[in-house]
């Protein structure tokens, strides 16, 4: 009935850590020595203000098409996941759809500098002030504040790779048809995150933190599709004629 | 779902690299 867990050896475990890790680093978008080279460059006060002082809707552009780029890598993730490409089509869809965006927000801690409080954006480190021309601070600052939270916990690249294997494949999404395959699959992928969790000695409340990050999430995507139902209905030509089509896609 | 996400769709159709 789904409410027992699955019988997975530890061999089988360990190969789904070993899958999944390894389609986490194919399609990463950015491998650690890469940022290390770019030496978390700050962005200058004079290039903050040219930010700043763009008109919201070429903000707001370049941002879905940065958003758009991160997906493009999620999805390849997702085709690399032992038994996604197993389930039908439409749930396939449901869980990027769904869940692309929260795997973007997950994956923001590697390309986040906690000390400075910026992240990676358009060739430097950026802090919350570069996106003033959005008009969302208050999505601004939760995403900046989630994403120092996601650092907080020092995840291996490992742990990091699975949980967001867990956040892409959540039974509980609407319109899945074959909820109980995604749900074997999710907790094959719990297992295997608490097997890693355990091999690497981690203390027991991480998995508890992960699992507060999980509704986080959540809010922070129904955040951004009500940030732009409300630029949408201003600048509908904009949404329509400039933003990148898989973007209109997945959150029109 | 699918006709409505047909670059998604193609995406997934896409041999992985």
């Amino acid at each position: 009935n789904g409410d027992s867990p699955p019988t997975v050896s530890m061999a089988e475990l360990d190969h789904l850590v070993q899958i999944i890790s390894k389609s986490h680093l194919e399609t990463c978008q950015y491998l650690r020595e890469e940022l290390q080279q770019m030496s978390w460059q700050n962005f200058l006060q004079d290039e903050v203000e040219r930010y700043q002082s763009k008109p919201r809707e070429v903000m707001w552009q370049l941002c879905a098409v940065k958003i758009t780029e991160a997906i493009q890598y999620v999805v390849e993730f997702a085709k690399r996941i032992d038994g996604f490409m197993d389930l039908c089509q439409n749930d396939q869809i449901v869980l990027l759809k769904a869940g692309s965006l929260e795997v973007v927000f997950v994956r923001m801690c590697r390309v986040f500098d906690s000390q400075n409080n910026t992240v990676y954006f358009d060739g430097k480190f950026a802090g919350p002030d570069v996106f003033k021309a959005l008009g969302c601070d208050d999505l601004i600052t939760s995403v900046f504040d989630f994403a120092k939270s996601m650092c907080s916990l020092h995840l291996t690249e490992d742990e990091l790779a699975l949980f967001s294997a867990f956040v892409l494949l959540s039974a509980d999404r609407s319109w899945l048809q074959e909820k109980l395959q995604v749900e074997k699959l999710q907790q094959k992928i719990q297992l295997a995150l608490q097997h890693v969790l355990q091999k690497n000695q981690r203390e027991d409340g991480v998995l508890n933190k992960l699992r507060c990050k999980v509704s986080a999430l959540r809010s922070l995507c129904s955040r951004h599709t009500e940030k732009l139902s409300a630029f949408r209905a201003i600048y509908p030509d904009i949404v329509r004629t400039h933003f990148p089509p898989l973007y209109k896609e997945l959150f029109g | 779902l699918k006709e409505k996400h047909k670059i998604l769709h193609q995406l997934l159709q896409n041999s992985t690299s």
